[in-house]
């Protein structure tokens, strides 16, 4: 970082996308959609806020 | 609130390929996480998290290691599409590069259940969208970074290094723009929706032609925290379609097309109101300015005498097949073409959320997709949307697209992310409510 010019610069790694994280991402996304259908059923409207 | 829910839920961070390191409290612990312009919070583990998994592989904040930590104790919790975290709201010191951000609040996040957090080599998530979209409406680090007088400029940009050789990732700037990380000026658009980054797209083009969606208008979000670019199921599936991507073969779409699509090329060719036309051969209602499902379950008998019964699917089929077939009659193909190609399409829908996979060998044949942003073509050249997974005779190829639904007001929204943003040099200016992009370097 440096902030001679005013910007303060934060370097940013990269993971590259692999068959581990692809495989975890599927089943996250069964996860979800099976939590959806739940809500559809029972008419509950999910909230993203504090508890 | 639940309104918001379908947007949150696209989050992806499984995928979420860039991410910084942070410090929090006095002396500062260190943290790897994800700068997100699509959420508002900070969160990282708790070393008060006993009983999930994914605490025991990420460090975690111990508030009495640090001489600046302030107590909240206040319960908090949010809810993602691919996980949720919960735990205690604190507040301690947080050092982002050379900034310390004083008294700033975050969520000790005591449980993180879901696999997501498991595997993803981030420990925490640091939000860089607006207020109004923060859980337990906390003030967002980056408001602190401002009120603090930590910047000159109330502007951050990103750059995402796209060349997988190079060891760096990319770069985030705080108090304004790196030129070295893009070439030419910024076009600017206003914020149009304040809580996420979000504005007013125009038409999408694949090939150079128009996919017909948002030819009037589209909203928009730039959104770091996901990886690939998400958009209506209709355009997805043209885009499909174009580059050879699988899809799922759709029941519903097959016979729309085989039973309907005469019917509503004849309407549209005498000229009906388009957004009628599905309530008109009776699969939707009209709400008045669009089709909505009428929620009826029906039932037909097969060749055989078994029973196939389709839902409310039967309307989004019919809205989709308007939108092509008015797309391909303002390319003057002829009917017959027409039903062809939107049957064609009907097989490369895409599973919502989901991924396509292609032929890597034929990248150098697949069209360019452009999105019009302040009246200027952004486009995106295959080897930009396309992600390579594996080395050498293993290399898979994914599509950078997937599908997502918003229905109006709120939508069509399409979520521009890595992909989009790795092509271009995107500047978040909070001081004029706009966002920029620019092509990177």
């Amino acid at each position: 970082t440096s902030a001679t010019d005013g910007l303060f610069r934060i370097n940013l790694k990269r993971r590259p996308l692999d068959e581990n994280n692809r495989i975890a991402a599927r089943v996250t996304a069964r996860a979800t959609e099976s939590s959806r259908s739940s809500i559809r059923k029972f008419g509950y409207r999910g909230t993203s806020s504090l508890t | 609130d639940g309104s918001d829910t379908d947007i949150v839920a696209l989050k992806n961070y499984m995928d979420a390929q860039y991410y910084g390191e942070i410090g929090i409290g006095t002396p500062p612990q260190k943290f790897t996480v994800i700068f997100d312009t699509g959420s508002s919070n900070l969160w990282v583990p708790s070393v008060k998290c006993y009983f999930s998994v994914a605490c025991y592989v990420h460090s975690k904040y111990k508030s009495s290691l640090s001489s600046t930590y302030q107590k909240n104790g206040k319960p908090a919790e949010i809810h993602y599409g691919t996980g949720a975290i919960s735990g205690l709201f604190s507040q301690d010191y947080v050092k982002v590069g050379d900034l310390v951000v004083k008294n700033q609040v975050f969520i000790e996040a005591t449980r993180e259940p879901s696999v997501t957090f498991l595997v993803g080599k981030f420990d925490g998530i640091c939000g860089l969208g607006f207020q109004e979209i923060s859980v337990g409406n906390v003030v967002p680090l980056w408001y602190n970074m401002i009120s603090q007088g930590l910047v000159k400029e109330p502007v951050f940009s990103f750059w995402f290094n796209r060349n997988a050789d190079d060891e760096e990732g990319g770069e985030i700037v705080f108090g304004g723009a790196d030129p070295n990380h893009y070439k030419g000026n910024h076009t600017y658009v206003p914020i149009t929706r304040k809580g996420y980054w979000q504005f007013d797209m125009g038409d999408v083009l694949i090939d150079g032609r128009s996919s017909g969606i948002c030819s009037g208008s589209c909203a928009a979000i730039a959104d770091s925290g996901t990886s690939l670019i998400a958009g209506p199921t209709a355009t997805i599936a043209e885009i499909n379609h174009a580059i050879g991507a699988s899809g799922i073969v759709s029941q519903e779409c097959k016979t729309v097309v085989s039973q309907y699509g005469k019917t509503i090329l004849t309407l549209l060719l005498s000229e009906r109101q388009p957004k009628k036309i599905c309530s008109q051969i009776g699969l939707c209602a009209f709400d008045g300015t669009r089709g909505v499902s009428i929620g009826i379950e029906s039932i037909v008998t097969e060749n055989d005498g078994s029973a196939v019964g389709w839902g409310d699917s039967m309307c989004s089929a019919c809205e989709m097949a308007v939108v092509w077939i008015q797309s391909q009659l303002k390319q003057n193909q002829t009917q017959e073409r027409i039903l062809s190609y939107v049957n064609e399409l009907c097989d490369r829908l895409p599973s919502p959320m989901g991924e396509s996979a292609v032929d890597c060998s034929r990248l150098s044949s697949m069209p360019s997709v452009s999105f019009t942003i302040g009246g200027k073509v952004f486009s995106l050249k295959a080897e930009q949307y396309i992600l390579k997974v594996g080395d050498g005779p293993a290399t898979q190829c994914i599509s950078g697209f997937t599908a997502l639904d918003v229905p109006p007001p709120r939508g069509p929204l399409w979520i521009l992310g890595d992909v989009f943003m790795g092509a271009y040099h995107t500047v978040f200016d909070y001081g004029n409510m706009r966002v920029g992009f620019a092509q990177a370097a």
